[in-house]
């Protein structure tokens, strides 16, 4: 199974939207696909019209051992879902002193139906939550706005991946960098994801996630952007991004 | 004092693009102003030409008692800045067990010299960074893109910011939530600032920051949007902002 992080500490750098129409874009070329929610602010939960708060077993209970994982999935569409709530904004502090503490979402992915990729959403830091994601991780996708800051924390980002390599998962792959919310009308946006091109070459999508109003709405819809408006350009945007995903292996 | 928080746990929300830019329209309103970055990303020093990463003593010092904080600022222009550096990020671990771990923001703040106002930025999180900001703050402000993921986590934010007034500052006001990156031309926009005004009434900033990227390029030359593009749509919209902010004392 292809376990793909999608993370960037960065606020804003468009880790759910990618999260959630990448696991459905994938699901459209057939591949049977798992999602795993690991913010405690639970967006893709609720993006995929899971009401968060009425939940009962959720990412957290697997990842404390409270339960099975297997017990925590939800069924959406074609997805199957590891959902989170608002009760993982403990985990920081909760698994703090756990023993091997960077490993508890690496044993619950094992106790899960097998499926030919996982999709884990990350929160907006590199805590715990979200090593937990790079210890599991085969791979990252790294979402970001071509923007000024953005670039700033891109090399924090990609020395962490390096320190979790080097000691927790030696097979941690980058996959790719895909700019977000892109207007090619501004010079800002060409600039930076010229640098972007320039720093990391190959690693740079070809597919730019081009700014929709579309990817914004559907998550008020519960819906992905297939099912919510399946000729606008942030479905082409992200079909794309998944052919590219998909020869990436 | 007037000591002003600024965040919201969204990731991407304009809190450091609102901390800068307000920051530096009060001082040009005539107050003497203290800006913090409370943010392991260190985005806001950076947002003012600081280098972050050849910093000798940042506000992780000050609160770690390391050091007298006044000893950490740094002169930026018409600005006082408490810098941070990457080093913050370990301070949710390191300071996890100290006992009063949420005061500590609050005790470097008394040994600063009196300004009119300080203004603290915040990262994505509700976690002890942000924690300390509440307490030690006398008001908050929420930026907030009215996109509907944002207007998510409103909730959770509102319920956080209860608990701190009830068990750490009493004195805790919210001054006001003020939509970023606006485009009127939307519907999405429109919808959700116009929920935000119907369920928080006059708690909503009569000003919207426009979308506007010179607010985006600024940083990248360390200039506030004034002395970057004084006649931008943001340079006016952020200085009607802090003429509201002024008046809501
Ligand atoms: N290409 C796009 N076009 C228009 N809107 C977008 C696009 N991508 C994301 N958005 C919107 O931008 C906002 C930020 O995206 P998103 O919430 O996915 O980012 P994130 O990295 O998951 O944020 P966080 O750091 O809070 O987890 C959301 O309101 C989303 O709907
Ligand atoms: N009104 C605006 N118009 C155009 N760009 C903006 C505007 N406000 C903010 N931006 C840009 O949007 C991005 C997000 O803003 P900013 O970094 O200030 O948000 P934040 O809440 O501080 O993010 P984080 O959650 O990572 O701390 C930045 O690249 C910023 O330059
Ligand atoms: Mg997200
Ligand atoms: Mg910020």
């Amino acid at each position: 199974m292809r376990i793909i992080a999608v993370l960037n500490q960065k606020g804003g750098a468009g880790k759910t939207t990618t999260a959630l129409n990448v696991g459905a874009g994938l699901a459209r070329l057939g591949r049977s696909v798992l999602l795993a929610d690991l913010d405690p602010q639970a967006h893709l939960t609720c993006a995929l019209g899971v009401p968060a708060h009425s939940l009962g077993l959720t990412v957290h209970d697997a990842l404390t051992g409270a339960t099975r994982p297997a017990a925590c999935l939800l069924q959406v569409r074609d997805l199957l879902l590891l959902p989170a709530s608002l009760v993982l904004s403990g985990a920081e502090l909760d698994l703090a002193a756990a023993p091997g503490r960077e490993f508890l979402l690496r044993k619950a992915l094992e106790d899960l139906p097998g499926r030919d990729v996982a999709i884990l959403d990350c929160p907006p830091s590199l805590g715990l939550l979200t090593l937990n994601a790079l210890t599991a991780a085969s791979e990252i996708v790294v979402p970001l706005q071509a923007e000024f800051l953005a670039l700033q924390s891109l090399s924090t980002l990609l020395e962490t991946v390096d320190a979790v390599r080097r000691r927790l998962n030696p097979g941690l792959a980058v996959t790719g960098i895909v700019c977000t919310r892109f207007n090619r009308r501004l010079r800002l946006n060409r600039e930076v994801a010229g640098k972007i091109r320039s720093y990391f070459g190959d690693l740079a999508f070809e597919t730019h996630i081009r700014e929709n109003v579309a990817l914004a709405e559907s998550p008020g819809f519960g819906q992905d952007i297939f099912t919510y408006r399946p000729g606008s350009s942030g479905a082409r945007d992200y079909l794309a991004l998944c052919r590219e995903i998909d020869r990436r292996q």
